[in-house]
């Protein structure tokens, strides 16, 4: 599995749609107070699923959605997406660069039981294919399900979307789908529950700080 | 469950006190799970740190940047056992004295091949350490962009 | 005793606005009392922030460093109301970029005629700014010394 | 008023006697990781009359006494002591150089009521009076008690002990007294109760986060 990059559109300081390439190897993300760093963090929270407003430094959800600058008035919408090259595979999927990540990763893809089972496989992440930008969110009806797929993409994309009304929306390659759907699809990647991966601001002591036994849910996801 | 979790425990408990060795340069470190809940998969874990020449103590005594380095030795160790395909590292540099700076970035080294790995820092060190940069800027105040930077 | 109160808080908000746009190179800051309270010997103070070119917001949406910017504001203007005989400040500058570095170090340089000041830092810009530097080292591990150091 | 000096023995780090002066202006105290920088903090704090051992970093009080080292064997008890010049002076007493601090200090001498009272002034801190290192308590019937004193000396010295046992000591220019005694002489100097004085390692944010009320008491001991 590999991070590819990401998009922000009216997530908190970004206005713009902002592309965020993931290079291998270590980044530094510089830039003076107050500029816009540990907001490209939340965003990456938010998107793999981040349901306390707290952890993101917000009161509501909906304090995520730009609210204006000196020059600009405050937005609609916020909107990530995360685009993964080789989810299924070990490692960073390097090694099975044949570009089909289901070749060599854990073998059966997900499966996700869910009310009414429709064969519905994810679509190819088509780059053109932009979510309508503003404020109208999609049909219900195209919700996603995922069931027995064969092959999962190359390149998966998972969204984040929500609206000053604090409704949220997730969609996987375009399609909408549920949150549930989105974090049983990474429990079984690599990336887990993220308890470990994310350390924010100010925050590192709190990977020793945290009670015994909150230290342990730790090692449990490691485990 | 119970072989599982306490084979976990004893591969992460040497990579953590490989970790604290690399970036304190000597002392010992250990993890222990807590003696007053009978059950493996019930007990909490204690952590205590020896950093070079002093005694054993329990972390709370160790200073701001003794405990960031601690910390940091711990998030390694899990890395080691079970590597993340991400890691983002907000400010952990911050409390750290420009000797520790610079293990805590070798020891970042040596994740590398196995995790994309993102820090956000204002260390001058830290930057050099890294493979890319990107700037964040607020050209037009309140709104921000990311540039790829080049060091000079 | 209220009239009293209140001629301390309109000093001390006086003083606030122009330390926070020293700090910040402009914007404005504001405290208010909170309204819940009838009685003015009884309301909490609530403090709002609006850094250059930005909205004016609760301090909770600010980043790390502007936060610690705008808390050194608020406590240089209580120093400028009724001047304390010394502060210590333990490593107030760790997330603070170098740009704010020099405009807080020279907001200090303001204070040191009336007080005291104990600056502990890792920052070598802070260092640069200070009378004097004083080392303290283990050369014995785990035993603390104290030495006038010269600035290299 | 004007700190002078300070003389540390036995408190955390500082094994052996270890002399701060404080300097006018902006004195940096540097050094690597764990070298003891914020122990000096803690020390002023401590001498101050500081009655929580978590704000000192401890479980308990007697924690704050060396507790041995790789080379050293634990101490019995934990001194420090701080030496002002001019306690009542105006600003930091450099106007009225004639050494005896209570010329245009803000008059009356302060004034302790205390079960009996006696008069006992404050007697010239001696260079040499080393109080017995070690852990034998001196004697109870020394104690001092402040009532109308004429004549404050130029300098006052505010000790501070603790011994294994958990017995903490004051005193007062070497003669023992009460921790309220030390209380109400600093209340009635520019230190009053160092509400903001002290700014601890990571707490910046603090002076912001506190709630409202909190943030209060803050103003009202400017006031
Ligand atoms: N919903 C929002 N709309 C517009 N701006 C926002 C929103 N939420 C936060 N911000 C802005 O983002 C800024 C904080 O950004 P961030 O915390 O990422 O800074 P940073 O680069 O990490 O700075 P530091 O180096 O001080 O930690 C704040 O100034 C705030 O005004
Ligand atoms: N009672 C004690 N006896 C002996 N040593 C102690 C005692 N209490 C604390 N220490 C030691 O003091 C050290 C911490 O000192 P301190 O917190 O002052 O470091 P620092 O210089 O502020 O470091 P940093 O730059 O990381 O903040 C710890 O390593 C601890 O072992
Ligand atoms: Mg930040
Ligand atoms: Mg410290």
């Amino acid at each position: 599995l590999r991070l590819d990059r990401m998009e922000i559109l009216g997530f908190k300081s970004f206005y713009g749609r902002t592309r965020f390439d993931f290079p291998d190897g270590i980044t530094a993300v510089v830039g003076p107070n107050g500029c816009g760093k540990s907001n490209i963090g939340d965003a990456i929270s938010w998107v793999l699923g981040e349901q306390k407003a707290s952890s993101l430094r917000s009161d509501r959800m909906e304090d995520v959605i730009f609210n204006g600058s000196e020059g600009r008035r405050p937005l609609g919408m916020a909107e990530v997406s995360l685009h993964f090259k080789n989810l299924l595979a070990d490692g960073n999927g390097h090694a099975n660069g044949n570009g089909h990540g289901a070749g060599n990763g854990h073998g059966a893809a997900p499966e996700v039981t869910v009310a009414a089972d429709r064969e519905v496989p994810i679509p190819e992440a088509a780059e053109s294919a932009r979510p309508a930008a503003g404020g109208a969110p999609e049909s219900q009806a195209a919700a996603l399900r995922i069931t027995e797929i064969e092959e999962i993409p190359e390149e998966v994309v998972v969204t984040r979307r929500i609206y000053r009304s604090g409704e949220s929306e997730y969609v996987l390659n375009g399609q909408r789908c549920r949150l549930k759907d989105i974090q049983d699809l990474l429990a079984r990647t690599d990336i887990g529950s993220r308890l470990y991966s994310t350390i924010e601001q100010g925050k590192i002591d709190q990977v020793l700080a945290a009670r015994p036994k909150d230290r342990r849910a730790m090692f449990e996801e490691a485990a | 469950a119970r072989e599982r979790f306490r084979g976990a425990f004893e591969a992460i408990q040497e990579h953590f006190q490989e970790s604290f060795r690399t970036l304190f340069g000597g002392g010992r470190a250990e993890l222990r799970l807590s003696e007053e809940d009978e059950d493996v998969l019930e007990a909490g874990i204690e952590v205590a740190a020896q950093p070079p020449g002093k005694r054993l103590q329990k972390i709370g005594l160790l200073s701001g940047g003794e405990k960031a380095l601690t910390a940091v030795a711990l998030l390694v160790s899990l890395f080691r056992y079970r590597p993340s395909p991400f890691c983002i590292l907000d400010e952990v540099d911050a409390p750290l004295d420009e000797a520790n700076v610079e293990r805590f970035t070798r020891l970042l080294q040596e994740l590398r091949s196995d995790t994309q790995l993102i820090l956000i820092t204002h260390n001058r060190k830290s930057m050099e350490a890294a493979d890319l940069l990107y700037g964040v800027t607020m050209e037009e105040p309140g709104v921000s962009k990311i540039l790829p930077l080049r060091f000079e």
